[in-house]
């Protein structure tokens, strides 16, 4: 483990003044090592160890730990803080319904979270309504029909072929209509390179006033993280991250890179393909399990 | 990295910052470097375009050239597609259904997904699109069963190709590892050698876990091959290239898009130049 690697690399710095940047270069070393392996960004691994260079160089070496645990906790402290507040539950809107759109890439796993978001707000006494908004992929609208009749809550299905659009739009009247209080619409699973696409977002935020607009990014993203993360907050904007697959085996260094070039929140963790497995995000978790 | 400037010490920053951003990952990354370090030791290497060759060379070697075909020469071929969950193997079959249909192959699918909501629905659809043959059950069937009425099926409608969906699953969970070795048993005893192909989907997008999730695999169900999918987006897919070098797979095939004609055959010199894009 990192922390091993440490201890082994600061032995001889026990008990000796102070850290400086020539002694713990190495150790250093090892952590940009733990980081990359991570799938943190390069550019964002770059940055954090300048950072952590700066809040290290000058540090007692403490007689109560060994230095290497020392790094080890500045670190930790830094991750944690980048990875910034801890959860706090979405506040829903003065006057209902709370709009959240879902956005993100293939296979992300955004239909399976706007399902366990579904549950967890009727979990919550908040009735909700699922919006199928993939009018592209085969069997999508089925898919999360499915779900919802297994959670037993309510699902709009626009005809076939409609645009996300008018299915959003058509959505939302009913909303408005029945006691719905939180709309959670599934888009399509797109690049954020096509621009075609990426203007349907935009095109449906500019109609429907989403409240919340969540990128589900999947926890085994390596180093693209960052222009995926970078893609859709500048063509649509970004207000949360859910960071799904997290019951893998995945570092999850997405999580730091996503974090810190949007400065955005993540809120919930996917940890699995059941309904029930939706867990809000909690930063000092996921700062132990990237540094491995 | 471009054309014709001169060595500079920065140089190997550049080249490590190149590497690492196309996911090859730290080991990768530092075979290659140290390779690099060597060259322009020896001074065989005089500006940047000499060391993007050496670079492209040096990644040649590693992954090999020989990669593709599959190996489709039994009355009944047997595919069976897996990977951990969302990577496109669903997609990937329809893609392989129509390619195979074009030439005058009859296909059977065999919706073996029997877990996800609609993923035989999904199957399905990518049958009437390609025009293969689709055998599926009810979500909740046991996927072992599937396998085996479609083997049956195939065989008795004289098909010459078999491609075999099944569910996503992360190779940390032992038990959906377990039912995959199990219906790749009951394929075999219904058709002799089958899977005759074993293809492990890898979506480009992903980071370090994919060489995790390749020796898993590997290592449970004895895999014949990798499919890179998506690399019509900006990913490089680059952690193939320590997959390659450890276990010693072929690449058969990459995804370029969600049609039915978005399938081509993986082409290592475009793989290795692509990084550099
Ligand atoms: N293990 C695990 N699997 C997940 C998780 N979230 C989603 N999945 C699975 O990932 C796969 C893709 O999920 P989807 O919800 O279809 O993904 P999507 O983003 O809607 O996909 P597209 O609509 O095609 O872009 C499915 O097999 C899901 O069951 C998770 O947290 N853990
Ligand atoms: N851009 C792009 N998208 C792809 C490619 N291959 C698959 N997809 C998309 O990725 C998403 C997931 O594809 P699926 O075929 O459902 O993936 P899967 O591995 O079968 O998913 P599970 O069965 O849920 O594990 C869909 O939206 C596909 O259209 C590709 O090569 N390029
Ligand atoms: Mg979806
Ligand atoms: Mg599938």
């Amino acid at each position: 483990s990192l922390s091993e690697k440490l201890q082994a690399t600061f032995k001889k710095l026990r008990g000796h003044g102070k850290l400086t940047e020539k002694n713990i270069q190495e150790g250093l070393r090892e952590v940009k090592l733990a980081l990359l392996s991570a799938d943190v960004n390069y550019k964002v691994v770059k940055k954090f160890i300048e950072d952590v260079q700066q809040k290290a160089v000058g540090q007692e070496v403490l007689s109560s730990i060994s230095p290497g645990q020392q790094v080890v906790k500045i670190v930790h402290r830094e991750l944690v803080e980048l990875m910034g507040e801890s959860f706090r539950q979405p506040a829903l809107a003065p006057a209902p319904p709370t709009v959240i759109m879902l956005m993100g890439l293939q296979g992300a796993g955004k239909t399976t979270a706007a399902a366990k978001l579904a549950r967890r707000f009727k979990g919550e006494r908040r009735n909700p309504l699922l919006v199928a908004a993939d009018p592209y992929r085969p069997a999508a609208a089925q898919q999360l029909n499915l779900l919802a009749q297994q959670l037993n809550v309510a699902c709009f299905i626009g005809a076939p072929g409609q645009t996300p659009l008018k299915t959003c739009r058509q959505a939302l009247s009913q909303a408005k209509e029945t006691a719905i209080e939180v709309v959670i619409i599934d888009t399509a699973g797109r690049l954020h390179i096509d621009e075609g696409l990426m203007a349907e977002l935009t095109e449906l935020k500019q109609a429907l006033s989403p409240h919340y607009i969540w990128l589900v990014a999947d926890a085994l993203t390596g180093q693209e993280a960052v222009r995926v993360a970078q893609g859709f907050e500048q063509a649509v904007g970004i207000d949360g991250v859910i960071l799904t697959k997290m019951d893998g085996d995945a570092r999850g260094g997405a999580a730091l890179s996503i974090r810190a070039v949007t400065g955005k929140p993540i809120k919930f963790v996917g940890l699995g393909e059941k309904l029930e497995a939706l867990e809000p995000f909690h930063p000092d978790r996921i700062a132990s399990r990237i540094l491995g | 990295v471009r054309g014709q400037r001169a060595i500079t010490p920065e140089i190997l920053d550049e080249i490590e910052e190149l590497l690492i951003s196309a996911d090859l990952g730290v080991n990768t990354s530092q075979t290659v470097i140290d390779y690099i370090q060597q060259e322009l030791k020896r001074r065989e290497l005089k500006d940047y375009l000499s060391i993007k060759n050496g670079i492209q060379e040096r990644l040649l070697q590693i992954i090999g050239t020989n990669h593709n075909g599959l190996n489709l020469t039994a009355t009944t071929a047997v595919i069976m597609v897996l990977g951990v969950n969302g990577g496109g193997k669903t997609t990937t079959i329809g893609k392989l259904a129509y390619r195979y249909q074009k030439q005058g192959k009859k296909v059977v699918l065999a919706a073996a997904d029997t877990f996800r909501a609609a993923a035989v629905e999904q199957l399905k659809i990518w049958g009437q699109r390609s025009g293969a043959g689709v055998i599926g059950y009810q979500t909740g069937a046991d996927p072992s069963a599937v396998v085996y009425d479609a083997a049956t099926a195939a065989k008795a409608r004289g098909a010459d190709i078999l491609i075999i969906d099944t569910a996503g699953r992360l190779h940390t969970k032992k038990n959906l590892m377990e039912e995959l070795k199990k219906m790749k048993r009951v394929v075999g005893r219904c058709i002799p050698g089958a899977p005759h192909e074993t293809l492990l989907v890898l979506d480009a997008t992903t980071g370090q876990n994919a060489i995790i999730q390749a020796r898993q695999f590997h290592q449970d169900l004895e895999l014949s091959g990798l499919v890179l999918t998506k690399l019509d987006g900006t990913a490089k897919g680059g952690v193939a290239i320590g997959i390659v070098a450890e276990l010693g797979l072929p690449i058969k095939l990459i995804g370029v898009g969600e049609g039915l004609d978005d399938l081509q055959d993986f082409d290592a010199q475009e793989f290795v130049s692509a990084l550099f894009y």
